[in-house]
């Protein structure tokens, strides 16, 4: 890691350089 | 009783079956095999606006899954196509025109359903042969119910042999098993006789 | 001695589970069925930036796996998220409040692997329950330790019956079968009782 403790702090997954999908308002159909 | 022989047999040729897309038939739908989905007719996309796709924390869209999911093989829970309500029709084109025998029908196992139930199965529907894909009403091959007590994969043996040939057919579902919401299709396939 | 009925039986019962999911046990982690992964803490994605993609000639970019692809069932050799190191933790949201009873852990057979071995594996590792995303400790709901001369797929049942729900788990990976750069995590399932 560049600075810090890398397990200090969530890495969230918005600052990945992948698409992310995240569930909002429920689950999907199934 | 069998030998240990036997035994193998039976198991290598279930093991070789269940490999052949586990039917051992041809899927003239299959979108890999040259199958597609012409339209829905007046079935609507059930969109739930839940699976939201971001890159570097920038909203893009809402994911849902296409009808294309009905022709594809992946069936895991969520990869089906879901409609509003109960009433749906897919019209697919097959990778060649057939007579077709037989269709299959599949749907999560009540097992591996989050719910625990499988009330967005479809229960019964009826498949017609269309001319073209403009046809409203086409040749009815076979009205079917799925039973959401069989197994995850039920095939429809087509009752008479149809005369004609086709490379469209449309699927209406009629009815689900209860979902109030929504009907999800995971898998239909079309299986029969190529002609010339 | 058995009979070929009862032979068939056997291998018929044995073909449904290992089709459903082989385990036909509900994946509350599974990303199409509403599981997604939230963040990752204490890993960092081993760049190997070794997979160029490019178009016309022209390199676009390096693509690595996300972390998504745990939570999804594809893990043929190369589809695991790789950390650096031997520890990593990642939090998963549920597709719903659960009471968790076992998890899942799946690596590639050493039969596939192209090393011949599977130092990469996960080793030791612990599930914890958290109310929030946010929570740096939540409640443990075991510490377990995959085999590396186990089964490819290996169910870890909850020692005790956690009193609470929860619908975000942090798998915790704490060692690894050896390998000096980094770890790689295929799919992880987490299986329970849902609550309303």
């Amino acid at each position: 890691p560049l600075s810090g403790d890398p397990c200090s702090s969530p890495a969230r997954l918005a600052r990945t350089p992948y698409v992310v999908l995240s569930y909002v308002n429920g689950p999907p159909p199934v | 009783g069998i030998t240990e022989a036997q035994a193998r047999a039976i198991v290598d040729n279930a093991l070789k079956l269940y490999s052949q897309d586990k039917t051992g038939m041809v899927d003239f739908a299959l979108e890999s095999g040259g199958g597609s989905i012409l339209s829905t007719r007046c079935a609507e996309t059930y969109e739930t606006k839940t699976a939201l796709l971001s890159l570097f924390g920038i909203p893009l869209w809402y994911f849902s899954q296409s009808p294309r999911v009905v022709i594809q093989p992946d069936i895991y829970p969520g990869n089906c196509w879901a409609f509003r309500g109960s009433q749906g029709y897919l019209v697919v084109r097959l990778s060649m025109q057939i007579r077709p025998t037989t269709f299959t029908l599949e749907h999560i196992p009540k097992t591996l359903s989050p719910t625990g139930n499988i009330t967005s199965a479809p229960k019964d529907f009826a498949v017609y042969g269309l001319e073209n894909e403009y046809q409203e009403e086409g040749e009815l091959l076979g009205r079917f119910t799925y039973d959401q007590d069989g197994e995850s994969l039920q095939m429809f043996p087509v009752p008479k042999r149809p005369e004609g040939a086709f490379q469209i057919v449309e699927l209406r579902i009629l009815s689900n098993w209860g979902h109030p919401e929504y009907t999800c299709l995971y898998r239909f396939r079309v299986h029969g006789e190529p002609v010339e």
